[in-house]
């Protein structure tokens, strides 16, 4: 193959090297570079200046197949259940979704149900407050479950718009923990048959090989529509989410750019692929 | 894992009586590949497998060990070595209290580690003071002071609108006015490339002269651990290193990156989030974990 296009070991080994090291793991890297191969003998790529413009194209279209878009409840209020491991953001990420809704008007509801972790109620109710959204909460150490389930008839009475759960994080290796977690998702949806209308995974961009296990995991526990990437502000790439929608379908739905309430960004596969190769 | 892919790899090539460059070839091939999804750092693992490379060609076979174990063998010392010289110990100050500032990125697990170590220093009768310098998070303060209660131990705040650096600084005296010997401050996570939130803990450093910097780091960490390190590193000047969440499967490579980017110990792990739950580094258990 090589010979072709004046393109040189030296010049795949770069390729391979920044895919490696923006996180898109061993597999993912292998079948991209097999695309890159296959491009040079189909003529596709014919000068080493077509080689990055062809992988952020084949990248994108990995990203972007199918509906990714975010799924509203037809009548009454849309629910979306907020997971990930331990520390990723989710509660900030709740904290600039409610601020998102709210600034299109909506009614938003903030159900506390991390109810483990010393002051995450304190933390929640401060975006609760910050954003113009009610907070539903019980005492510290009580069933998640139960938050989730009051939370729900409180959205229903009050003519809620989106009512977001939050969780605590959880290693997805945790089995008590994933159980615990199925058990919320499944009174959410004895409430609402179609709820949660969104279950968005927080997956945080400092993040290796490790989000794929989480993606796999989390998601027999509770059916993902889709990933929020946080701290993408850093210096880490995030290229784990390329495997998790080609292995598992699940697309990126938002990103976070930082810890202020506005530092939430829709998933722009073009911009994602780009940013791979700066 | 590694042991039976290197196996197989060796099941191919004749049985010699040393390692000939070709079986090692294959062999590192196959070592570089379950370094890279140990999330160990591209470059670092470039390093380690020329090292490897060199100790494995002309090896003996032993009757004894298999090409693959002889393999393994070296790959597991090599990897003890390199994360070993384990120093499981804070520098404790000759003239109390001692300083330790907790850095890292958002979210490794700085306050809930700032909780265990003020755990572990307790239950060896020493007394300390818990610091609460992250002025930025909400309802970050509350947390330290949560924690705090739950362990019987003092935290230091300050009222809303107080900067970081005097928090910290005035944390010192406090703590010596009050029989505290051992003084934790917990800093607002940050990132490596905002250089005034670099330089609010180079100016906390300035102040407060700590005895222990150290980087608490996310064992899930990919490739960039070793940006992180290096940065934190270079503008600070590391003691040690807390890795935080072992009681997942991440594989941990960023254990691997950090102590070869840094040279910086390896002193604690975070096995859980139970303010028990700080364990000793050990070197050879990361190695085999790395190594799958
Ligand atoms: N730089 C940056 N920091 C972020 C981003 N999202 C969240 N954070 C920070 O990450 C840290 C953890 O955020 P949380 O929202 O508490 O994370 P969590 O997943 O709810 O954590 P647990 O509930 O403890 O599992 C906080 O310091 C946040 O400010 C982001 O997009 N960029
Ligand atoms: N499973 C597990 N969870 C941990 C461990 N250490 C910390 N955590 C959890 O990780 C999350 C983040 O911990 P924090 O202590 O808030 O992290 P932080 O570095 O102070 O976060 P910021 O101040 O926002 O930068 C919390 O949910 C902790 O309970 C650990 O060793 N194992
Ligand atoms: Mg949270
Ligand atoms: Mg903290």
């Amino acid at each position: 193959v090589l010979g072709y296009a004046d393109i040189d070991d030296d010049l795949l080994d770069e390729l391979e090297e920044t895919l490696i090291m923006a996180d898109v793991g061993v597999k993912t890297t292998e079948k991209l570079m097999q695309a890159v191969r296959q491009g040079i003998k189909q003529k596709k790529i014919n000068s080493p200046d077509d080689l990055k413009p062809f992988l952020e194209q084949t990248i994108r279209d990995m990203l972007v197949s199918g509906t990714d878009e975010v799924r509203l409840a037809a009548q009454g209020p849309t629910v979306m259940l907020v997971i990930g491991v331990n520390g990723v953001g989710k509660t900030t990420t709740i904290g600039k979704l409610s601020a998102y809704y709210r600034g299109q008007g909506k009614k938003v509801m903030l159900a506390a149900a991390d109810t483990f972790r010393a002051a995450a109620i304190d933390q929640l109710e401060i975006w609760g407050q910050r954003t113009g959204a009610e907070v539903i909460r019980h005492e510290e150490g009580s069933d998640p479950a139960a938050v989730a389930y009051d939370a729900v008839l409180a959205a229903k009475a009050r003519g809620v718009d989106i009512l977001f759960v939050d969780t605590a994080g959880r290693l997805q290796t945790k089995s008590n923990l994933m159980e615990e977690l199925k058990k919320i998702n499944r009174v959410i949806q004895r409430e609402i048959p179609e709820a949660p209308h969104e279950t968005l995974l927080v997956l945080d961009a400092t993040t290796g090989q490790n989000a794929i296990s989480q993606a796999d995991l989390f998601s027999q526990a509770a059916p993902i529509s889709g990933v929020v990437l946080t701290k993408l502000d850093g210096t880490a790439k995030g290229g784990v989410v390329i495997g998790i929608k080609a292995e598992l379908s699940m697309p990126v739905k938002w990103i976070g750019v930082g810890e202020a309430v506005d530092d939430l960004r829709p998933f722009v596969a073009a911009d994602f692929a780009k940013a791979l190769f700066e | 894992g590694l042991a039976d892919r290197l196996q197989a790899t060796f099941k191919k090539l004749r049985g010699h009586g040393r390692l000939t460059e070709d079986d090692v070839n294959e062999a590192m091939r196959e070592v570089r590949m379950a370094l890279l999804e140990a999330d160990v750092n591209f470059k670092v693992v470039k390093d380690f497998v020329k090292r490897v490379q060199e100790r494995a060609i002309g090896q003996d076979i032993l009757a004894t060990l298999t090409p693959a174990q002889v393999v393994i063998k070296i790959v597991n010392e090599e990897l003890t070595a390199l994360m070993g010289g384990s120093q499981s110990r804070l520098n404790i100050s000759s003239v109390p209290p001692t300083v330790i500032m907790m850095v890292g990125l958002q979210g490794a697990g700085k306050t809930t580690t700032a909780g265990k170590l003020g755990l572990a220093l307790k239950k060896q009768g020493k007394h300390p003071l818990l610091v609460a310098a992250d002025i930025y998070r909400p309802a970050a303060v509350k947390q330290l002071q949560v924690i705090g209660g739950q362990l019987d131990i003092p935290v230091y705040a300050m009222k809303p609108g107080t900067d970081a650096v005097t928090i910290a600084k005035t944390a010192v005296p406090y703590a010596t006015a009050h029989a505290a010997d051992v003084v934790i401050i917990d800093t607002a996570g940050r990132l490596h490339i905002n250089e005034e939130l670099m330089q609010e803990l180079k100016s906390i450093k300035a102040e407060v002269k700590p005895q222990e910097i150290l980087l608490v780091v996310d064992a899930m960490t990919g490739q960039d651990a070793v940006n992180v390190a290096e940065s934190f590193n270079g503008d600070l000047g590391l003691d040690g290193v807390v890795l935080t969440k072992l009681d997942g499967d991440a594989r941990g490579g960023a254990a691997l990156s950090v102590k070869a980017v840094t040279g910086c110990p390896i002193k604690f792990v975070g096995m859980g989030e139970k303010l028990e739950a700080l364990e000793p580094f050990y070197p050879d258990r990361m190695a085999s974990r790395i190594l799958g």
